[in-house]
């Protein structure tokens, strides 16, 4: 996360690490059923296989990932059958967990957008990851608040690459926040409001994908999965590899 | 690398090694992928490129992939794309997986006829892109443009003048060519896509009838199959028998029967209500049991039952009902859905109870509660 600041242990419990072997963590990803994890397909180009992945939890510190932090093997993983390298389009893949997770105050899930459910355009809300800062890999979970922009105006950030309604664009114009190489596959949530203001309650929006390289000169904003589009796919998927019988 | 061989997760189709030798330090062909580059006269290429990439995504991101096609309109140099391309995805020799620079001659024309066009707008020209680097042709082997290379990249329409605008610019209805010709055959046909019916939407023609809806109403993916009387459409238009519906095993290759099986109906409680052989059923009470509740809630992703009621039905309406029961050896079926665990009778419901649940959502999205600070710090603003 460029611009961010290390954040609070517990604070985004949803929060994981995908991790392969010596490599150490490749990717973030996002708890959101006790054995189901999100992530970005692009992840696992070129490695596919589930036995090559961990996925770490209630982890703050990469480099210690002390006694809140739980480890579970990688049963499966689901990429979505539309996943196009080229465009970076339907960049999403499903990951199901050797185990169910016990739930914590380090390890608790995020809630899924409803079917029409979207963030609104200008609303505030947060990146998560052990991405690069800019100057380094972080071993501390940055967090760091970004602005939602809507897909036209995002459009002209990106003027050869097509943003896509299965796109969510998030940040500044100036580059001052945004996610970086190492943030793909973890969390853009947004707390619920009302009138009355914030209710306290977390949606999974979007998942880190895409954007300029984010420490050079060309700023603009991210570009992270729209979940809300893909939550049909993720619950029938979730509900196929749990119930069907082949 | 110098004394080992290359790194067994190369391939063996790598050849050289980068020092110092890495897991991940292979040099080795590859097909290009970047899509500003797809129209080289030439197909692979090998990593790092002469800007410093490591890799055709880490190009796809980078200043240079973002800057060059941008420039490439204001129509400074013919095969500047090429140049660009030659920095970006070098051509790799088959022999020696080697990449074969651009030759100086090339480098210092793009630099010539651009460097000032981006100085306009206070942008400097990429670094890593000294021509000295680059050998002078018949020194080495190096690139130069031939004959028939194509001046626009993929990313870029071709004006009929020559002239090479950003492809979104095309039947934007804004005239960017200079000739006017972006704005010309803009019918989806022309562009050798397919119009949505009812709507302007261009999609490829591979995403009509794909199980997958691209245009409003989802018209692309109607009247994509004839299924016989007897059979249902799956969500990718195979026609599967309408007995094999919602019985808990997968019969459309995507899985697309078993889809929508099981839901809860708001009619004087929550009914629950099961989709078999094209028809709507509703469950028997007879042999209903906690488990079963606990199975129904968890397969709709809504948590643990909260209610579970036997509502009778009323008098005269339940002979027109349509029942499913428990099945008797719903418990030798591990991990099955609750419709696999269900069966059509010829008898009707003795209890003439059909059975209603409600479902409490499981949390998500909650943090802990941030631990309580010692008052005598706090400090109000």
């Amino acid at each position: 996360i460029l611009g961010g600041r290390a954040s609070r242990p517990g604070r985004w419990p949803w929060q994981c690490s995908l991790q392969s072997g010596a490599s150490g963590h490749i990717c973030g990803c996002v708890l959101i059923g006790p054995k189901w994890a999100l992530t970005v397909a692009h992840c696992f180009e070129g490695r596919e296989s589930a036995e090559l992945w961990q996925v770490v939890l209630g982890l703050n510190n990469l480099d210690h990932p002390g006694a809140h932090s739980q480890t579970r093997g990688v049963r499966s993983i689901i990429v979505h059958p539309r996943y196009n390298r080229a465009v970076v389009d339907y960049d999403i893949s499903i990951i199901q967990l050797e185990t169910e997770v016990e739930e914590t105050e380090f390890v608790r899930p995020v809630c899924l957008p409803d079917l029409d459910q979207l963030p609104l355009p200008d609303a505030y809300c947060y990146i998560t990851g052990w991405g690069h800062t800019g100057n380094r890999m972080p071993f501390k979970l940055q967090e760091g608040e970004v602005r939602i922009i809507s897909l036209s105006h995002c459009q002209s950030y990106f003027d050869m690459k097509t943003i896509t309604s299965r796109m969510l664009c998030a940040g500044f114009e100036a580059g001052t926040v945004d996610s970086c190489m190492g943030d793909s596959g973890g969390p853009l949530v947004c707390e619920e409001q009302d009138a009355a203001g914030p209710l306290g309650r977390w949606t999974l929006f979007g998942l880190t994908s895409w954007g300029s390289v984010c420490f050079s000169k060309v700023l603009g904003p991210g570009v992270y999965s729209n979940v809300t589009h893909f939550t049909p796919w993720i619950q029938r998927q979730i509900y196929l590899h749990t119930y069907l019988l082949d | 690398c110098i004394s080992n061989p290359c790194p067994a997760q190369c391939g063996a189709n790598s050849t050289t090694c980068l020092s110092p030798p890495t897991n991940t330090s292979c040099t080795q062909c590859e097909p290009i992928t970047l899509e500003l580059c797809m129209n080289l006269p030439y197909n692979s290429t090998t990593y790092p490129n002469y800007l410093g990439h490591m890799s055709q995504r880490e190009s796809s991101v980078s200043w240079e992939a973002s800057l060059f096609p941008a420039l490439v309109q204001t129509g400074c140099y013919q095969y500047l794309m090429f140049y660009a391309c030659t920095l970006l995805v070098p051509k790799c020799d088959p022999v020696s997986a080697q990449r074969i620079p651009p030759c100086r001659s090339l480098c210092r024309k793009a630099k010539e006829r651009c460097e000032a066009v981006l100085g306009v707008v206070g942008l400097p020209w990429p670094e890593g892109s000294e021509c000295n680097q680059f050998p002078q042709e018949g020194n080495a082997t190096c690139l130069l443009p031939e004959d028939g290379i194509d001046e626009c990249s993929p990313s870029h329409f071709k004006c009929r003048s020559g002239r090479c605008v950003l492809a979104t610019k095309r039947c934007d209805g804004h005239l960017d060519c200079d000739d006017h010709s972006d704005e010309e055959n803009c019918g989806c046909a022309e562009r050798g896509l397919w119009e949505c019916p009812g709507s302007k939407v261009c999609i490829q023609i591979s995403m009509i009838c794909d199980g997958f809806p691209d245009c409003p109403l989802l018209v692309d993916e109607v009247n994509c199959s004839l299924c016989r009387d007897n059979e249902l459409e799956c969500n990718n238009h195979q026609c599967v028998h309408r007995t094999l519906w919602c019985d808990g095993y997968k019969h459309c290759s995507d899985s697309s029967d078993e889809w929508h099986c099981v839901s809860l109906v708001d009619v004087s409680g929550w009914a629950l209500t099961v989709f078999r052989t094209g028809s709507q059923y509703q469950v028997c009470a007879d042999e209903w049991n906690p488990h079963l509740s606990q199975l129904t809630c968890s397969q709709l992703g809504l948590g643990a039952p909260s209610t579970v009621t036997m509502v009778a039905e009323q008098p005269g309406v339940a002979g027109r009902r349509r029942w499913l029961h428990v099945h008797p050896e719903w418990d030798q079926k591990e991990g099955a859905a609750l419709q696999a665990r269900l069966e059509k009778r010829s008898h009707s419901c003795y209890s003439r109870k059909r059975v209603s649940v409600l479902c409490a959502k499981e949390d998500c999205g909650l943090r802990p509660a941030p631990p309580p600070r010692a008052a005598p710090h706090r400090r109000k603003r």
